[in-house]
């Protein structure tokens, strides 16, 4: 399984639909200072089901939905597609690319969807977790704290406490 | 239960070894149960020494160290349980140029197994990589993107 | 006392717009009394607005622009109250490198009057420099230090 | 007034008597990570009084004195002294330079020196708090939180509470 596409629109700065498809290897994100590159990080976290207003540098739902600027007015929603790659079958669904999106209205709806399908944010995080190897190992992504690692957060790693440390090694089990 | 997390744990720690001698060109780098007799809910203590240097807590070591020791905890995880993709936003930007070298050979190397997506300023590490997107802020302040190749990015320091 | 604060108050916040429009180009940064009736023991508050962007807390700034706009801050209090030295270790490590050459000029201004010791990588910080130190740890793991010319320096990132 | 020298010995990483001599303008510390620049920096806070141990990044007092490695023994005591060039008169002391020196030993015990003659830290401190510009200003230097800037630290001037902003520009009056 691999991050095949991912769409942003109405994403933090990312006013206007904008994809990124990304290969099995290293793709690497550059830019100048402001320009938007946590934001993408910030769009994958959201979309596999983030929670934490902190992780997210959003301090309410809507801080995730373009702004506006002085030349673009602010958008109504923001959306996020991640396409997953299933031809491994690390997801138990039969087909052979999943696609995960998240919707938030400023009325302070979201939607989840999986394959345009909507569902529930549990059933997202369900999905996820049930994911394996074809081998059998447990999948470490998505929902595993070491899978998406913010700007400035590497050393946090270094200052959990023993027992939150703990639990690294058992997502890891 | 505890059967796999003990195997597992041996692992991780394993691979941090392995790590941070890689980065650090030796020294030692070990996790600690805190409480070996009860495995079901002991916590696991970390500790590192770079070479030649006596055992310090890791407040003393240098903000590189840091950043490098926990890479190396990092890709430890990722080596013991290795997970579709990981997402690395600008853990080399305390690294010095010879560690961000070391950091790239541990990067290219997990990058056969995991699909890795960095943000980072650092050159070598855009050297490396399959594929660059370009991210700038337009004159109506919204991000845009360009997929780049190596030959479109200014020399010096970075992009 | 409170009207030397009042004036203070003025010209630090003056500084901080002026050295935050020099490093963004343009936008408006704000230094704002929490109390405007009670000048003896009201706070300061902050806002910074890039230019072309919407008014957003801080926290939705970027790594680089909060880097940025506290260096603004900073050199405003410096200017203001100049003192006779001023250590910074680091502080251009999130810049690009546009970023780190308006620093650099910020910098060179503010070096007539203020003395500045500066521990960094960026070789566009280092060249600007009337002398450089090189720090190295000997094989006895203690630092060593060493005086260095730019020449002395291997091309790249930097030393 | 300006740093003149800056003498270390068994300080932290530097086990020998080391010295940096500073010109007026800009002195530039480079090096590879670990090598103890830093420690240069937290020397400087040392020497001029400060308390902190999170800020001196030492849980306890015998962590700045060297502690040894694989190739020398510990040192049994950390003694920095900061020379300052006082020919324009700032410090209300009559010596062109002042020399401001500080010792820790294993025993927990701490030095303070004025030009070689032992003071406690309250006299450092009045020292550095009475220091202003022939011109009246007063210093802004040493006891002042933004003379000296940590590694990593650079943030934190925008996420004090707004009545610790307020004590910054009352220390810039
Ligand atoms: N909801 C939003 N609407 C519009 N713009 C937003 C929104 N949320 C964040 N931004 C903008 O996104 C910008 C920050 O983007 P981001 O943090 O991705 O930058 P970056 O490319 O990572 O920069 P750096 O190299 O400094 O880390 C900020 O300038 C902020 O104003
Ligand atoms: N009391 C001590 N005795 C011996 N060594 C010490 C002592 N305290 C700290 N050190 C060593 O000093 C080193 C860190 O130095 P420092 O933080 O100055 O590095 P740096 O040059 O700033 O590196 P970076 O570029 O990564 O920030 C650590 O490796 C640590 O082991
Ligand atoms: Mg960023
Ligand atoms: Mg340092």
């Amino acid at each position: 399984m691999y991050l095949k596409r991912l769409d942003v629109a109405g994403f933090k700065s990312f006013a206007t639909r904008t994809a990124f498809e990304f290969g099995q290897g290293l793709t690497a994100i550059v830019g100048p200072n402001g320009s938007g590159k946590s934001n993408v990080s910030d769009a994958l976290r959201w979309v596999l089901g983030e929670q934490s207003g902190r992780l997210l540098r959003a301090r309410k739902l809507e801080d995730v939905i373009f702004a506006g600027s002085s030349k673009r007015p602010p958008a109504d929603k923001a959306e996020v597609t991640l396409t997953l790659d299933n031809s491994a079958g690390w997801l138990p669904l039969d087909f052979s690319e999943v696609a995960i999106s998240r919707r938030a209205y400023r009325s302070g709806e979201s939607d989840y969807l999986i394959n345009r399908k909507r569902v529930r944010l549990r059933d997202v995080q369900d999905l996820l977790m049930r994911a394996s190897a074809p081998s059998g190992a447990r999948m470490g992504a998505g929902q595993n704290s070491y899978a998406i690692i913010g700007q400035g957060l590497v050393e946090t790693v270094l200052n959990l406490r023993p027992e939150e440390r703990r639990q690294l090694v058992e997502e890891a089990a | 239960m505890h059967k796999r997390f003990e195997a597992t744990f041996g692992q991780v720690a394993e691979g941090f070894e392995q790590y941070f001698q890689a980065f650090f060109g030796g020294g030692h780098a070990r996790l600690v149960l805190t409480d070996g007799e009860n495995l079901n809910t002991a916590g696991v203590d970390i500790s590192a020494q770079p070479p030649g240097k006596r055992l310090q807590s890791l407040a003393q070591l240098s903000g590189g160290e840091k950043a490098l020791t926990a890479v190396a905890l990092l890709f430890a995880l990722l080596q013991t349980s290795p997970s579709p993709f990981c997402v690395l936003d600008e853990v080399d930007a305390m690294l010095d140029d010879a560690n961000v070298g070391r950091f790239v050979a541990a990067l290219q190397e997990l990058a056969k197994r995991t699909q890795f997506v960095v943000i980072t300023h650092n050159r070598k590490t855009i050297e490396v990589s399959d594929a660059i997107y370009g991210v700038s802020m337009g004159l109506d302040s919204a991000s845009r993107v360009l997929s780049l190749r190596l030959a479109d990015l200014p020399a010096g320091r970075q992009a």
